[in-house]
């Protein structure tokens, strides 16, 4: 999951989507990561976004944003992508 | 499953009662590496349209088609839901499958294939294409929570442990649970070492895997006419003839290497002296004996459990093992002949199997794990027309596998069943009726890890599981002050379970309303006191008295005291309160100390574990 930029996919875990009306959790995800990566164009960067029956997405992310996200508000956990295996 | 359900007491066809319209609207989801939809096991001959209730679509990508017995299908992985190793589609035809009769393996465990409610319908979430990442797994409980399946199986598992907010299965099952919706996970084939299982969240219901009475063996006949018997699956038939024994250092490739010719190691054998012979190896490598043209292969196998090999083959056990190599040493010319597997049903079971992942649980020391133990040895069950069981064009519609990944959907199909009859119980009050009617099992050896580390509460016990009198029920809220307990802050569990949390009562782990009782100590005392508390829910007779009996396991020195003794119950959903106090004194360190708490009524036993231990 690393790229030549040393981006790795992380799970941003948000626990469970807001009751709020207006809460959309694909917006949420876009503007977080916005605002981590300050880039306005996140392309490539969101992997996955949570947004049926909890919240969070996955998303490439540096070590330095991985930091900046763990420590948003809203945001559980963050955690690599790990590769799990069928018994 | 031609033997599993029979041995459970599941029978097939009319001689099981069954709630066959609830049993219709049952949606199992799978999550695994796909499925074969045009296997005879999801066929949807006699099913009506979907239920009323189901909200998925149907998008496997290319070329893949679902039915009304394969409801929905989605692939997070690359490519389509069509199941490339047979996985997927083997877990769940046993959680859900149709009964499909006349089946077998090469003439193997003939049989009715069936899941354990055939009437169900099933929905496949592919998460995995050789690995199963975790944004995979997610999306899937993502999807499966708003898509309305009922019940989650799960044959997926790490090596490594995570706290739960790092846990995808944990993180998806607790949403899960939020819905109702119960997961069964897989305890992971990491055993039998100590701490190896790593399915340890409390709102997943966990399973290990042991055998059952069947099993597959095979003879291997001596030249001098004495019969060996290997533990084999082997389904090739060679009309008993014999052929020459070669065993691996007699067919070094040079005389440096006759040791790990004895190993049949690569590139130590030379190829000439093994073809057309039966080749001998004290440790089996199917590589080798493919290529140096062995007609078969016999060789020492310690382990509990045999794979489907592409050559004739028999593992024998160490002492059969040295009477073939005597055999040998003691002719000029050895020759054997090696038979196909024959089924035998007379084996002492359940026996928790050697691989299965051992607790304790070392992210929540309180609650142990695995719950359960379900069937999960050489399993007959449907197979992905594009899994090939000998990696050359042999298609076969059924297969047999191992694993906890074969334990799990025999669970999860259990679940599903209770709710047949109960489809307003919680998650919790389905695991707790499958746990508290498991048959009682006994440490098969005496080491750490063979014990409720090993098996849990015991064997699933299905047609008990729907009546079980009394439960252990935990909503969320539970499940929130158990967090608490664990150290997790309020602002975080806000986050989690998306309402207000207050974390100031902080309640103990081990008083979780769960239906076993754990608890590490902290070190080994001279002696020790500590009390559980618990919660159970009639959901038997209206007006029953149950009084609590307590029974030691063997070499136990607990005192257990529950108070109150008697519970009188005077109508349905009633709740009533008591607390386990546990004390002793000097505890074998190396042993945990287990008793069983047994609630009855003269109709229903309802029996947890308890279960006590240092270090």
């Amino acid at each position: 999951t690393k790229d030549h930029q040393e981006k790795q996919v992380y799970i941003v875990y948000m626990g469970s989507l807001p009751s709020r009306a207006d809460y959309t959790p694909m917006s949420n995800h876009v503007s977080i990561l916005q605002e981590i990566t300050g880039e306005s164009s996140i392309e490539g960067r969101l992997v996955r976004s949570y947004k049926r029956s909890f919240n969070g997405f996955a998303a490439r992310l540096t070590e330095s944003e991985r930091q900046l996200v763990a420590n948003m508000e809203g945001v559980v956990s963050v955690f690599p992508n790990k590769k799990l295996k069928l018994q | 499953t031609t033997a599993s359900w029979d041995f459970m007491g599941l029978k097939e066809g009319n001689k099981t009662n069954r709630n066959l319209s609830v049993e219709s609207d049952t949606i199992i989801g799978v999550f695994d590496g796909g499925i074969w939809p045009e296997s005879e096991s999801f066929s949807d001959k006699g099913f009506g349209p979907p239920p009323k209730k189901w909200k998925g679509i149907c998008a496997g990508g290319n070329n893949f088609t679902c039915n009304n017995k394969l409801i929905g299908a989605r692939h997070y992985a690359p490519g389509n839901a069509t199941d490339s190793s047979g996985h997927g589609t083997h877990t769940a035809s046993i959680a859900a499958g149709n009964a499909v009769a006349k089946t077998s393996f090469f003439g193997l465990g003939y049989g009715t294939v069936r899941g354990a409610v055939p009437a169900s319908r099933i929905a496949a979430y592919k998460v995995c294409d050789g690995e199963c990442k975790d944004d995979y797994i997610l999306s899937a409980f993502d999807d499966a929570i708003a898509d309305g399946v009922d019940i989650i199986t799960i044959s997926i598992g790490d090596i490594n442990v995570y706290p739960f907010e790092k846990d995808p299965i944990a993180i998806g099952a607790f949403h899960a649970m939020s819905k109702g919706i119960l997961t069964v996970n897989a305890a992971g084939n990491t055993g039998p070492y100590t701490a190896s299982i790593a399915s340890l969240a409390p709102w997943m219901l966990t399973v290990a895997a042991s055998t059952t009475n069947r099993v597959f063996v095979n003879k291997v006949v001596l030249g001098d006419g004495k019969t060996l018997v290997g533990n084999s699956l082997n389904t090739f038939d060679l009309k008993g003839e014999k052929f020459p024994l070669v065993y691996g250092k007699s067919a070094a490739s040079s005389a440096s290497e006759v040791k790990c010719a004895e190993d049949c190691t690569p590139n130590c054998l030379d190829a000439s002296l093994v073809k057309g012979n039966i080749l001998v190896c004290n440790i089996f490598l199917p590589y080798v004996a493919y290529t140096t043209g062995a007609v078969a292969c016999i060789f020492k196998d310690g382990s509990d459990w045999a794979q489907i090999e592409g050559i004739p083959v028999s593992g024998l056990q160490e002492d059969d093992f040295e009477s073939l190599l005597s055999y040998i040493k003691s002719t000029n010319s050895p020759k054997a002949a090696v038979l196909k597997s024959e089924t035998v049903f007379n084996q002492p079971a359940p026996k928790i199997l050697s691989f299965s992942s051992r607790g304790p649980n070392i992210i929540a020391a309180d609650i142990l794990k695995p719950d359960v133990t379900a069937p999960g040895l050489e399993i007959l069950a449907a197979n992905s027309h594009k899994a090939l069981p000998f990696y050359d064009n042999t298609h076969v519609k059924y297969t047999v596998e191992s694993g906890t990944s074969m334990s799990c959907p025999h669970v999860a199909g259990v679940a599903a069943y209770v709710k047949t009859f109960h489809p307003k119980w919680s998650p919790s009050m389905i695991k707790s009726a499958i746990m508290t009617t498991a048959w009682s099992m006994n440490a098969s050896e005496t080491r750490y890890a063979s014990t409720e580390f090993a098996y849990g509460a015991g064997h699933v016990d299905p047609i008990a599981a729907t009546n079980p009198g009394l439960v252990y029920d935990s909503a969320k809220a539970d499940y929130i002050a158990f967090l608490c307990g664990m150290n997790y802050n309020a602002t975080t569990m806000k986050l989690i379970s998306g309402e207000a949390v207050t974390c100031t009562e902080k309640s103990l782990p081990r008083n979780l309303n769960y239906p076993s009782m754990s608890t590490k100590l902290s070190r080994s005392y001279s002696s020790f006191s500590v009390t559980f508390s618990r919660t159970v829910t009639n959901v038997g007779t209206p007006n029953s008295t149950y009084k609590s009996k307590v029974v030691l396991n063997h070499g136990s020195k607990l005192n257990v005291k529950v108070s109150p003794s008697v519970l009188s119950m005077k109508s349905l959903n009633e709740k009533q309160s008591f607390t386990v106090t546990v004390s002793g004194s000097d505890l074998d360190s190396k042993l945990p100390s287990s008793a069983n708490l047994i609630w009855s009524d003269g109709t229903h036993n309802v029996r947890s574990p308890i279960v006590v231990y240092a270090g």
